[in-house]
């Protein structure tokens, strides 16, 4: 059934953290995705960005050359691929956020999304 | 009760059709609003503006000083103050969308979005 994180998860798109400003919204533009995992030169999850970083970056005139490492967040907030949906609902909520990396072992392994959970659970209204 | 557009939407930010890419931007993150109603200088609604279409204008390098005139969106999807939960779930789902201001004569009264709909149909999961 597609009850837990694993199931229900879609690909996350990745981009190195010495990646620009610029290359981070053409990412998120082409892969029409919510949020990117960025990852160190060694693979690892080092922080999210989204539209909101970008958007946030341009009002404050940020320069479309500047690294996104201090554009991105790097406090984040994720799911293992054991959670539930109820319990993924919750922690998307509780912190306002629309979307997540599903991380195993500092791994990104795909994304969850609140579109994706109300797909699960309100089905065909 | 909270069933119609005109109960349950929350104010909707506003910006003229000349003012800048980094002004909408601004204006996005100062009101924490997914979405911002773009204004003629008669006050008539001509467009709708998110952090998407900030996103793609950095995406394709275009200069903070650009008028949103051309970098909005001016095919406006929108609901009537009358409009019920069911009808605006579907109309966001449709032209998968997650805000919409709420029209009437050519003026926005307001916005409706995913968040405030979830919340009348899947209250304390
Ligand atoms: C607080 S949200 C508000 C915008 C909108 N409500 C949304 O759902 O994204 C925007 C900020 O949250 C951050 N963010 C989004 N998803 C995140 C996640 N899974 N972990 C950590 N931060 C996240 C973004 O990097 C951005 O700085
Ligand atoms: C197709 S959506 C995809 C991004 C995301 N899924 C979202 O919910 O906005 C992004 C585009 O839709 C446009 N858009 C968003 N809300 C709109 C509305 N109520 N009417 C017309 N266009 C809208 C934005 O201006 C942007 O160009």
């Amino acid at each position: 059934a597609d009850r837990i994180a694993e199931d229900i998860m879609i690909p996350i798109p990745t981009i190195y953290s010495h990646s620009t400003l610029r290359e981070a919204a053409s990412l998120l533009i082409e892969s029409s995705s919510p949020i990117l995992a960025v990852l160190s030169t060694a693979d690892e999850l080092v922080g999210v960005i989204t539209g909101w970083d970008i958007t946030r970056a341009t009002a404050t005139g940020t320069p479309d050359s500047q690294p996104i490492q201090k554009i991105m967040t790097s406090e984040v907030i994720s799911a293992r691929p054991s959670d539930n949906v109820l319990e993924m609902i919750r922690k998307l909520e509780h912190y306002e956020i629309s979307a997540m990396p599903v991380v195993e072992k500092g791994r990104a392994k795909g994304l969850i999304s609140s579109d994706l959970l109300a797909r699960r659970t309100l089905m065909r209204l």
